[in-house]
C-alpha cells in the first residue's frame, strides 16, 4: 500500500525532526 | 506529571519554530531551521505537512503538540483529538 509507506517514512521524518530539537535542546555536542 | 512536561517540551520547540513569536509556523520559519537541524529542506517541507494536519498553511500550538504527542506516545495516543 503506497499510502501505508508514505506514512510511514512522514513519521520517520517527524522523529528525526523532534530527536533534532531534543539533542539541540540537551545540548549534545 | 509527565502530560504537562510533554506540553511544556513541545511550547520550546515551538518557539524554537516561531522565531518571531507570531503564535504560528509557516513554511518559511521551517525552513529557517535548515540552518540548525540537520535536515534536509525537503523533510522539513515533509515535517511541515505532517503536522499541519488541517493544511492552511500554518501550524498553530496545537497542531504542533498533536504531532508531538504522537511522536513520543504512537499514533493511538492522540484517539482523543480524532482527524477527518
Amino acid at each position: 500500500d503506497p499510502n501505508m509507506k508514505g506514512a510511514a517514512a512522514n513519521e520517520g521524518v517527524l522523529a528525526n525532526f523532534f530527536n533534532s530539537l531534543l539533542s539541540k535542546k540537551t545540548g549534545a555536542p | 506529571g509527565d502530560s504537562s512536561t510533554v506540553l511544556e517540551k513541545s511550547h520550546e520547540f515551538f518557539q524554537i519554530c516561531d522565531t518571531e513569536d507570531k503564535g504560528f509556523v509557516t513554511r518559511r520559519d521551517m525552513q529557517r531551521l535548515l540552518q540548525e537541524l540537520p535536515l534536509s529542506a525537503e523533510e522539513l517541507e515533509n515535517v511541515f505537512d505532517t503536522l499541519d494536519a488541517d493544511g492552511n498553511g500554518f501550524l498553530t500550538p496545537e497542531e504542533f503538540s498533536s504531532g508531538f504527542s504522537e511522536f513520543i506516545f504512537g499514533p493511538t495516543a492522540s484517539a482523543a483529538t480524532p482527524k477527518p
